[in-house]
């Protein structure tokens, strides 16, 4: 809500559970290639 | 995007995986409501479009219809992002967006039509509103906030962050708009400026653990204030040694442990007689020195020859051991510390890397034993207590606990580089002040 020129937006909270960890890992696996060029850039960087 | 290769390598790094912290907004009119996450670690703002059929993320999330909103307006320039985990591609539109009792009227944002990946599948939220500047927007969109501060729908060209670490209520935190909230931060805030527009980047101080120096950042490092990834990310270097402390598990690494047997005690010779540390590395025949840091042997042997390929990462992994180990050293040294504990601490280091960018697990039962965490910024130290840098995953006996820090190198330029997510922002109340072009921080109440 707007109070003296504030605008407050109330946040929400996600605690770390399972299946993000489960999702991450599957996703460092997609995105090992991707991480390897990146690392690549850093050299010639 | 913008076809800077600098802009890319540091969003590539985002994880959206982890984000914690998520708000409600609207677009159109009516407004269509969506969950996102405030990220002051990009600059966009993102929905799920009503036109997104092919990925099965759109299915689980709210999608935006613009023939549902009366002021709608059509771009239609296509954009595409991709982050360290997960991408997503669609195009343009405009229109006005509700933030709290605020309506942002024109606003560019992407109707995301592929989200391939499997971050925004499993993902809470909806899509992201980016809080940092222009410079790094994909296709140069204005960022809400720059319209929210040119239609003067705040009082101050600020805003802060709160975020509540109290696992045990429910309100997760709050963003403030136009200014700070008394209520959510303890005494005076320490600014420091933005040292380099696109992110809210700013210089780091040194990385004290149990108030001891680790070294690597005592002459300085860079951090980005980055309340779209939960934890906190650092050169490897002083990493190792904080999960040697906190005894969280690492990587073994046979390079670590054969640069420690084969060159350890040449190596604190020649700190001890004032070799240039930087140097030590070449001067022993692990890297090629470049004038600024050191280059594998590897990648010396192809610029040297281009008849010759590279044979693999191991001479690449030995250099920059080696430059590790040089730091760790020569910190145990100023510690008066005996060679032969050296030796030992270094060769103990070694069971400890981390995998880039992945999680350490700690024993969740060794808490009180764990030594505090500090940063220093602006000349202040920024504590972190064990219960405050350790993340509990799951209740009761299945609750596993992981470290709240985590690996990531940045060759200089612009590294070596902090990003401190929620983990950091958690404990201390973060003021973003647009007008003056600063980050402060303040403990959080």
């Amino acid at each position: 809500a707007s109070n003296g020129g504030l605008v407050r937006i109330g946040l929400k909270k996600r605690n770390f559970d399972q299946n993000n960890r489960v999702a991450a890992e599957l996703e460092s696996k997609e995105g090992g290639a991707r991480r390897t060029s990146i690392r690549k850039y850093y050299l010639r960087g | 995007n913008s076809g800077d290769p600098e802009d890319i390598d540091i969003v590539s790094l985002k994880n959206y995986m982890d984000a914690q912290y998520f708000g409600e907004i609207g677009i159109g009119t009516p407004p269509q409501k969506f969950t996102v996450i405030f990220d002051t670690g990009s600059s966009n703002l993102w929905v799920p479009s009503s036109k997104c059929y092919f990925s099965v993320a759109c299915y689980f999330h709210s999608k935006y219809k613009s023939t549902s909103s009366s002021t709608y307006k059509k771009n239609g320039k296509p954009a595409d992002i991709h982050y360290g985990t997960g991408a997503i591609s669609g195009h343009f539109s405009e229109d006005h967006v509700t933030v709290g009792d605020l309506v942002v009227e024109n606003q560019e944002f992407i109707e995301a039509t592929r989200e391939p990946s499997i971050t925004f599948l499993v993902a809470k939220f909806d899509g992201i509103l980016g809080l940092g500047f222009q410079e790094i927007s994909v296709g140069n969109a204005v960022p809400v906030w720059y319209n929210m501060v040119k239609q003067g729908l705040v009082k101050e060209p600020v805003f802060s962050f709160w975020f509540n670490r109290n696992a045990d209520e429910e309100e997760g935190g709050e963003i403030v708009f136009g200014g700070v909230d008394p209520n959510h931060y303890k005494g005076k805030h320490t600014y420091v400026p933005v040292t380099q527009k696109g992110y809210w980047q700013f210089d780091m101080g040194d990385v004290l653990i149990d108030g001891q120096t680790t070294g690597f950042c005592a002459s300085g490092c860079s951090a980005i204030a980055d309340s779209g990834t939960s934890l906190l990310a650092g050169p490897t270097t002083i990493i190792t040694e904080v999960n040697h402390a906190i005894g969280a598990t690492g990587v073994v690494s046979q390079e670590c442990k054969a640069v420690v047997a084969e060159y350890g005690e040449t190596i604190i010779k020649m700190i001890l007689e004032k070799d240039q540390p930087q140097k030590i590395c070449s001067q022993i025949g692990l890297c090629t020195f470049d004038g600024t840091q050191g280059v594998s042997m590897d990648i010396k042997s192809v610029v040297d020859d281009n008849t010759r390929k590279a044979s693999g990462g191991l001479h690449d992994a030995m250099c920059s051991t080696c430059e590790m180990t040089v730091v760790w050293m020569q910190n145990q040294l100023k510690q008066n510390q005996t060679q032969d504990r050296i030796l030992t601490y270094v060769n103990e280091l070694c069971d400890r890397l981390p995998s880039p960018m992945g999680e350490s697990a700690v024993d969740c039962g060794s808490l009180s034993s764990m030594p505090n965490v500090s940063l220093t910024i602006g000349g202040k130290v920024f504590d972190l207590r064990p219960e405050q840098y350790v993340l509990k995953v799951g209740e009761g006996d299945a609750a596993q606990c992981i470290s709240g820090f985590t690996a990531l190198d940045v060759p200089p330029p612009r590294g070596p580089l902090w990003i401190l997510g929620d983990v950091f922002m958690g404990r201390y109340h973060t003021v973003f002040d647009y007008g003056n072009q600063r980050v402060g921080f303040a403990e959080a109440a």
